[in-house]
């Protein structure tokens, strides 16, 4: 096997793919599963999971295109080249395209798609391509077996040795690349998810997504999928402390704040920004703040809302300027109560959780709308 | 060259010039002479021969025409 030099991977267990558009050769739900299936082909061996997204951005995006289509290197027509792939990294780092030329089937018959994509996707992860002919990631394509794992020792020891081993037997990763409910892990110490007493340090949007953080792990929930995605927060940002006290995300300047203790850093992706942490008075607050319950940016005011204890703090982001003195958390939010462990905005709602309670406020009518469960957002 | 051979011929070397600067990083710099041993033509078709576990004859024989006719991935066997 061999790897792209400097053998770039992806910092993260959990990778985000989305079809972009599809082939008139298969139905939908055969490219869907065909890509499906060739993305497992890579998690059965390694700690790797992957998510599926039907909007904005992703780490791998797919697509079917012929001759040129806005990369430097054009499809030559039916036969020839089949697809190709990029390397881990922002922007097309990652990205598999398919060339529409060829004749794409779910048989032994024509160019099968579930078989070019495994190799594909060996090049989305961070391997090169290798010289033993019964690899998958031998450049040449032969006629598919389906009879046979796609997946040679050769293939296996390269994407292992980029991620390491899989974390759990093989069928369970070929079934679900969603993990299962931590509740029934077998780690007395990690949540349970839906348990009563459930309470959060931390909760933002991310992405399009929701994070909510609890001790040293956090669940990531796109609001469409109905379970969401268990994981150390370290395994997402190494540098990161293991634990969060609040967290706001900036959607348009793609940037997430991160607050622990009397520091906060900046993160865009899986990437901590240069530069952090940096100590939290520099935001404008007084020096004597040595923590931040809870934070929320108001995307429709601009203002970001620094909660301790019962009181908060906003910094206004188009005059740059910080509140001088704080307001009471009641006074603002009637209905809002006492210390607020984490609070995050979706849609034009505010959430806020309170110990096991969570409070949907409504900033338009200045009430509560709904009195929630902490769990509210899993399928429990 | 009878015509006919003469042709394939031709459409070897384009083929393979062509799989060669896709694949290979080849840079075609004025005329390459793919018949001198040392010409960075050749150097590439046997870099490429030994890729595949060819006999690395540096000469366009038929197992290399074969290969380079079958569908494969479109990313390059050699860091670019």
């Amino acid at each position: 096997f061999s790897t792209f030099a400097g053998d770039p991977k992806w910092a993260k267990q959990v990778l985000t793919y989305r079809i972009l558009n599809y082939t008139p050769d298969l139905h939908p739900a055969d490219v869907n599963a065909a890509i499906k299936k060739a993305l497992s082909v890579w998690s059965s061996v390694t700690p790797l999971k992957f998510i599926k997204k039907d909007r904005g951005d992703a780490d791998i995006m797919i697509s079917f295109a012929a001759k040129g289509h806005n990369d430097f290197i054009p499809f030559d027509g039916p036969g020839g080249s089949v697809a190709h792939a990029y390397a881990p990294g922002k922007e097309f780092g990652g990205d598999a395209h398919f060339d529409e030329d060829e004749t794409w089937t779910k048989s032994t018959e024509g160019t099968n798609l579930f078989y070019v994509a495994a190799h594909e996707f060996g090049h989305s992860l961070g391997l090169f391509h290798s010289k033993d002919p019964n690899a998958l990631m031998y450049p040449i394509y032969r006629k598919f077996d389906p009879s046979v794992s796609p997946l040679h020792q050769d293939d296996i020891n390269g994407i292992q040795y980029l991620y390491g081993q899989s974390s759990s037997t093989h069928n369970d990763q070929m079934e679900s690349t969603e993990i299962k409910d931590p509740s029934e892990s077998k780690d007395p110490a990690l949540p349970n998810t839906c348990g009563p007493n459930l309470t959060f340090d931390a909760v933002t949007t991310f992405r399009g997504e929701i994070m909510f953080f609890k001790d040293k792990h956090f669940w990531r929930k796109y609001p469409a999928v109905k379970t969401a995605d268990f994981n150390l927060i370290t395994s997402f940002w190494p540098r990161l402390p293991p634990g969060v006290d609040a967290t706001y995300e900036i959607p348009e300047n793609d940037e997430t704040v991160i607050f622990k203790g009397n520091e906060f850093w900046v993160v865009r992706g899986d990437t901590i920004l240069p530069g952090y942490p940096q100590k939290i008075y520099t935001l404008g607050l007084s020096k004597d703040i040595t923590k931040i319950d809870a934070a929320f940016y108001n995307a429709n005011e601009g203002k970001t809302y620094y909660f301790i204890a019962d009181k908060f703090w906003r910094y206004d982001k188009r005059s740059h300027t910080m509140d001088r003195n704080p307001m009471l958390v009641r006074d603002a939010f009637p209905g809002i109560n006492g210390k607020i462990d984490a609070v995050f905005q979706y849609q034009n709602f505010f959430y806020f959780f309170c110990g096991r309670k969570q409070f949907e406020f409504d900033p338009d009518k200045k009430r509560v709308t709904r009195l929630l469960k902490t769990n509210f957002w899993f399928q429990c | 060259f009878p015509a006919g051979t003469r042709q394939n011929k031709e459409g070897g070397m384009q083929l393979i010039q062509k799989y060669l600067e896709n694949y290979y990083g080849f840079k075609k710099d004025g005329e390459s002479f793919i018949w001198k041993s040392d010409s960075p033509m050749t150097q590439k078709i046997k870099e490429m021969q030994e890729f595949f576990g060819l006999e690395v004859t540096g000469k366009l024989d038929s197992g290399t025409l074969d290969l380079i006719e079958k569908r494969r991935c479109g990313f390059p066997d050699v860091a670019g």
